[in-house]
């Protein structure tokens, strides 16, 4: 019988965001909703740790403090612009 | 709950919006109805009210617009951020805005209304079945005048119910012609267009000639958009869906998946992908623009994001179709403005203070005497506008001048007039009164010397466990027990307290009995169940039909037609319905006599 083809994906011009990493699109939303400042970012495991589990608390999610599936499954849900911290 | 940092609030009560302009996804009746009810979601549980004014003095100020739109908060194409809105105050605060990037729908896929056909305007069904074949768009198949049409139920096949969708060949919108189609070709600045164009406008509607010269007769409109086949997002938004096209060397004539590893539907633009690159996704569900409104309403009110993952100020979007307002919400906003001062909200004599959630549906009249391959005539839309060589001084993008306000007003509504109904999903007596359901809403009419008719209320508002479309009711005079029925779903009300759905199986009907089109209570806790040619004799106590097996209609009533929608008690005597005909029985005098024929509307109701 017919065998199933190997899926081929390709890079959509126009499509930004499937080119980003999971942990630049961490980035990207925690700073686009407040969770941290550009200025307090220190670029290091433990501030962005401390932001996610700030996000994780804010989005009653399990606080882990890591980059875990259903962080990034939240990450990517449909939401209101609105920031979440700060106002 | 959250509010803002000084618990921004509005300090006086009536607040007022503007819609300043629209997004192409919904037709306007029904954008303007989604924010009128996403304005109501919170003026049920405040002493606030909601009136629309026109122009940027209103408080809270809509507007629809992509990637940046003039507030230093750009929005991201589709998905990811739909819309946001400011805290109350001066100038932007309060506003409230979203993103045409997304597909605004009603939360369940496109809305395409019809023109014409036999389905009195109702939006198409998407899927929908035709020739065993299933499309989830417009479609020309099985016409030979090339015009797109779709079902407006699931299956065209034994429904037989259709509509013609928005196209250019039909009719145009606003403009200069009355609505008259396009005429192709037609020749603009001496070049001869065989399509609609946006050419000559710096606001990128597409528009048409509607004779075959503009330059010589200054006669255009602006075509309708095809929602269910333009694409959102990628690098074409608005445009349509070229089908086939070429992907990786291979040719596709539907939407697909294929090179994607997210699973989204997509299509391209042009005829060839692999030269031209040009693609968009093709329609899915949308998101609802009633939910995504009242969250953001609830911002320019006054409230911040919370906690609580099913509460309506979660920052996530998800689809509901129950009230979206949580006990959360309700604390957060009397916090801010206190509670409703009025006592319960009775149900409105005359008009609902809402409007109709679906657009207006205006029925048939009798069996569809137009069938996919005649073709319709056509009909004026749209006031006289300016030339599209020009600035528009009435741009399609302007407000219509009226829409719904806060206080009841009488309503102007076609739909809302139970004479416009031709064809019920059901009727009842229930307390004396005749109750007629029809989508979702119910008029109640005491006949007699005063006719009186009350309504339309929402089905929702008096039995909240009921779905939109009934199929037939009845209440049982002895327990004052109604039944409710719609496809194998059976509901009995007693007062408030509601028992189901439970399957009609749980009835002893057996699997094969799609659905219950009508009941006559026999009093002494006995009626008839009806199911298209046959019924069954039902015991209300134990609430099981006997099991002997279904007698046919014909037998016991000899003379009403088969192929009933709706059996009903009135008075006294039965009535079987066919389309907007009945057939009536007296019952009284055992031989079950047709003793007159007439119109529900007119005979019934006593329609003008």
């Amino acid at each position: 019988g017919p065998r199933r083809h190997q899926p081929t994906y390709v890079v959509f011009p126009g499509e930004l965001r499937t080119s980003l990493t999971d942990t630049q699109l961490a980035e990207e939303y925690l700073y686009r909703y407040g969770y941290i400042k550009v200025a307090e970012f220190r670029n290091d495991n433990q501030s962005l740790s401390q932001a996610l589990r700030t996000l994780q608390k804010r989005l009653s999610l399990p606080e882990t403090g890591e980059l875990d599936s259903t962080t990034l499954e939240a990450m990517r849900a449909p939401r209101c612009g609105v920031p979440d911290v700060g106002g | 709950f959250q509010t803002f940092e000084g618990d921004l609030r509005w300090h006086h009560r009536n607040i007022t919006y503007w819609i300043q302009n629209y997004s192409e996804d919904l037709p306007r009746d029904v954008i303007d109805d989604a924010f009128a009810r996403a304005f109501a979601v919170w003026s049920a549980v405040t002493p606030l009210t909601f009136t629309r004014v026109n122009g940027l003095e209103a408080d809270i100020v809509i507007q629809f617009g992509v990637q940046e739109h003039g507030d230093g908060y750009p929005f991201d194409g589709k998905d990811g951020l739909l819309a946001h809105a400011f805290p109350p105050g001066r100038g932007i605060q309060g506003d409230a805005h979203f993103d045409d990037d997304e597909l605004w729908t009603l939360g369940k896929g496109v809305v395409v209304p019809t023109r014409f056909g036999n389905a009195g305007g109702a939006s198409c069904h998407f899927p929908f079945s035709f020739d065993g074949r299933s499309y989830s768009a417009c479609t020309t198949d099985g016409r030979s005048d090339d015009l797109l049409w779709c079902s407006t139920t699931a299956d065209f096949d034994s429904d037989r119910l259709f509509g013609f969708c928005p196209s250019e060949r039909l009719y145009t919108e606003h403009g200069n012609a009355d609505g008259e189609p396009c005429v192709f070709p037609f020749t603009f600045e001496g070049r001869s267009y065989s399509a609609c164009t946006t050419d000559g406008r710096s606001d990128g509607y597409r528009w048409c000639a509607t004779t075959a010269s503009y330059d010589q007769d200054k006669l255009y409109g602006f075509c309708p958009t095809r929602v269910d086949s333009t694409v959102n997002g990628g690098n074409s938004a608005g445009e349509q869906c070229v089908f086939p096209f070429v992907f990786l060397g291979k040719e596709y004539s539907s939407c697909t998946r294929e090179g994607r590893s997210d699973g989204r539907l997509w299509c391209a633009t042009t005829s060839d992908f692999d030269r031209d690159k040009k693609w968009g996704f093709c329609p899915d569900q949308g998101y609802s623009l009633f939910l995504v409104a009242a969250h953001e309403f609830g911002h320019a009110l006054g409230l911040d994001h919370t906690s609580v993952p099913e509460a309506l100020m979660y920052p996530m979007y998800r689809y509901t179709e129950e009230p979206p307002l949580h006990e959360d919400d309700v604390k957060g906003i009397q916090h801010l403005y206190g509670g409703r001062p009025n006592p319960e909200p009775q149900p409105p004599t005359t008009t609902p203070a809402t409007k109709p959630t679906a657009p207006p549906v205006v029925c048939t009249t009798g069996p569809p005497t137009v069938r996919p391959s005649e073709r319709p005539t056509a009909g004026p839309t749209g006031p006289p506008s300016v030339s599209p060589t020009g600035p528009p001084s009435v741009s399609p993008t302007g407000p219509p001048t009226a829409g719904p306000s806060a206080a009841p007003t009488a309503s102007l509504d076609p739909s809302e007039d139970v004479c416009n109904v031709y064809i019920f999903d059901a009727i009842a007596e229930i307390g004396n009164r005749l109750h007629l359901f029809k989508d979702g809403r119910y008029w109640q009419f005491s006949g007699g010397q005063r006719r009186r008719v009350q309504g339309p209320f929402l089905i929702r508002d008096t039995w909240p466990a009921l779905p939109h479309k009934l199929d037939s009711a009845f209440e049982e005079p002895l327990t004052k027990k109604i039944f409710f029925f719609s496809g194998r779903q059976v509901w009995v009300y007693t007062g408030a307290s509601v028992l189901g759905p439970r399957r009609l199986d749980k009835l002893g009907l057996a699997p094969e009995v799609a659905q219950v089109t009508g009941a006559l209570p026999l009093g002494g806790g006995k009626a008839l169940l009806f199911s298209r040619q046959n019924f069954w004799r039902f015991d209300v106590k134990t609430q099981k039909v006997d099991s002997r097996s279904p007698s046919p209609v014909d037998q016991m009533f000899p003379g009403v037609p088969l192929n009933m929608h709706d059996i009903f008690q009135y008075r006294d005597k039965a009535y079987f319905c066919q389309d907007r005909f009945y057939w009536r029985v007296n019952t009284r005098n055992e031989v079950n006599q047709v003793d007159e024929v007439g119109y529900v509307t007119f005979d019934i109701l006593q329609c003008p």
